[in-house]
């Protein structure tokens, strides 16, 4: 199997607490990032319609034009659903340009699926999120058609917008600890 | 004078008059927030009685993608929605809420599946979201770019946050520090926001940046060609520079451009608050500009600006320097160590890489980007 994600390290982000592995039936929402053909193409076509000097300047594509281009292979397509129907994976979505999958899949089969990983939940205040502390794999006939999985390692984004005086304590405390450090 | 930035000061500061607001019923603008956060329509409407008089303005978003719970409404759910209607008033607004996700889902995927699920969409995105590149794995960020493209070929505006940790900090294994780059800011095909302040934080005068507008150069993506001679510029001409071994100047480089990030009032579970700054603020109130001046252009029969970096970038060769605020003054945020002092970059003439461009000047923006 390959990773498709090998680096970087897995890590928890501070204030999410672990609670414990989640049942093998509980069911995660995988999303398998298909491999698009065309990107070579694609970014062609942006950098003609953006730049105000192209005669393409503005001609924009419409969603099913930008799928015309980027779609996975049919290869891709059957590789990819015979691996899930032979785990009994069924309760899958697609989007329009077909390059996400999204599945909804029992953890044990999950666990299967993609050697390597562990569910895990986590919390943080109200917030839970269900995570895989380790990292998982693909099957090697699969690593051409798959980008990415996700639902796996990255947590929610943590708060953007500061009140100044938060800001200033965040930084005297860095200071702080800076100062420590050197 | 002024006791705080509202949608007032932004207009005044920005040169926009009570006639610079939306006038085309099909022309809109979004933005998205992944902290799983809630808005609430009854502040909008109490933020714009508030603030709002001076210009024609909604009081309500017209359409929420995803859930919206009935929890308390977030900070940064608030301002995006409040500051995006202050600058493009009057334009339809949608909101992508993401509140209530399935426990393994990831939001900022499920808005990219999103993109890729509906034929029609705002031509406008304000998001504010950001990683440090090292947090995320190359497959995972090449993946994501390609999905900027999809959207930059269909004409959309993506607007990213830049940060607020200035330039970051990282702790290398030797022990030594870099800088830190955000992603998606350091994407080459998003526009991304960074942050300024007034110079005199009681007066509408000239801005200079905040200390944490966040800035710098992707140890991921190359330079794209749009952007290389205004960024050799900058390396070639900066009185002061960090030491090379902190960053990789032959990365994209971000900012693009800027606005004010600093001290905004906000209107969250009914209650005004003050004070609230980071580049989640700056960041829809150029979404809104940019929305405005798409309402020009489509009713001139013109396309929408798209994505807008090469035209930005092309600004100043095409003589249009006033288009923008140039800020020259102030640095960021870094290291907090012996060699940088927690001093990242600092501003300068044209491009720079702690407010891109510098600020909206916007009846001079509107004229640059609407061809006679």
């Amino acid at each position: 199997a390959l990773q498709p994600e090998p680096e970087p390290p897995c890590r928890v982000p501070p204030g999410w607490t672990p609670a414990g592995r989640v049942d093998p039936g509980h069911e995660v929402q995988l999303t398998f990032a298909l491999r698009q053909r065309g990107a070579g193409r694609l970014s062609q076509l942006v950098r003609a319609v953006s730049d105000p000097r192209s005669p393409r300047y503005g001609k924009y594509l419409s969603l099913e034009q930008v799928r015309d281009l980027v779609q996975p292979s049919p290869a891709t397509l059957t590789a990819v659903l015979k691996w899930l129907q032979g785990y009994g994976v069924e309760k899958c979505s697609s989007v329009t340009t077909l390059d996400f999958l999204e599945c909804l899949v029992p953890a044990s089969t999950a666990e299967q699926l993609l050697p390597g990983a562990e569910f895990h939940r986590y919390v943080k205040g109200q917030r839970s999120v269900v995570r895989s502390p380790l990292r998982y794999a693909v099957p090697e006939e699969l690593a051409e058609h798959v980008d990415f999985v996700g639902g796996l390692h990255r947590f929610p984004a943590e708060r953007k917008v500061v009140s100044r005086a938060w800001a200033k304590k965040e930084m005297e405390s860095k200071q702080h600890n800076g100062a420590r450090a050197v | 004078f002024h006791l705080g930035v509202t949608p007032s000061v932004i207009r005044k500061r920005y040169n926009m008059t009570g006639g610079d607001v939306g006038l085309l019923p099909n022309n809109s603008q979004a933005c998205a927030q992944f902290l799983e956060q809630y808005f609430h329509q009854a502040d909008v409407a109490e933020f714009m009685q508030l603030f709002g008089s001076s210009f024609a303005h909604r009081s309500q978003v017209d359409r929420v993608i995803g859930r919206q719970g009935k929890g308390k409404a977030g900070l940064e759910a608030s301002l995006d929605v409040e500051y995006i209607m202050s600058t493009g008033a009057n334009i339809s607004t949608w909101v992508f809420s993401n509140a209530g996700r399935h426990e393994s889902q990831e939001p900022f995927l499920a808005w990219l599946l999103l993109l890729s699920n509906m034929s029609s969409l705002p031509w406008v995105h304000s998001v504010s979201y950001g990683d440090d590149e090292d947090s995320l794995s190359l497959a995972y960020m090449e993946r994501v770019n390609v999905e900027f493209m999809k959207a930059a070929a269909r004409g959309l505006t993506i607007l990213f946050a830049s940060g607020d940790d200035g330039a970051g900090c990282r702790r290398m294994p030797g022990g030594n520090h870099t800088f830190r780059p955000s992603f998606p800011a350091s994407s080459p095909y998003v526009t991304t926001v960074g942050g300024t302040s007034f110079k005199n934080p009681f007066l509408v005068t000239a801005e200079v940046t905040d200390y944490i507008s966040g800035g710098g150069f992707s140890n991921v993506f190359p330079m794209p060609d749009y952007q290389a001679a205004a960024v050799k510029r900058f390396l070639r001409s900066a009185s002061k520079l960090p030491p090379s071994s902190y960053y990789n100047s032959s990365g994209r480089a971000y900012p693009d451009l800027s606005a004010l990030s600093d001290n905004y009032w906000v209107v969250t579970n009914r209650i005004p608050l003050p004070w609230v700054s980071g580049t989640s603020a700056s960041t829809p109130v150029v979404g809104g500009m940019v929305a405005l001046i798409n309402d020009r252009r489509l009713q001139r029969g013109l396309a929408p600006l798209g994505f807008l970096n090469p035209a930005l970038y092309q600004l100043q060769e095409q003589g249009h320097d006033a288009a923008l605020y140039d800020v020259t003054q102030g640095c960021h945020l870094s290291c907090l160590d012996g060699t940088v002092q927690g001093q990242g970059f600092c501003a300068g003439p044209a491009w720079d890489p702690v407010t891109g461009w510098g600020t909206p000047n916007f009846p001079r923006l509107l004229r640059a980007l609407l061809p006679p």
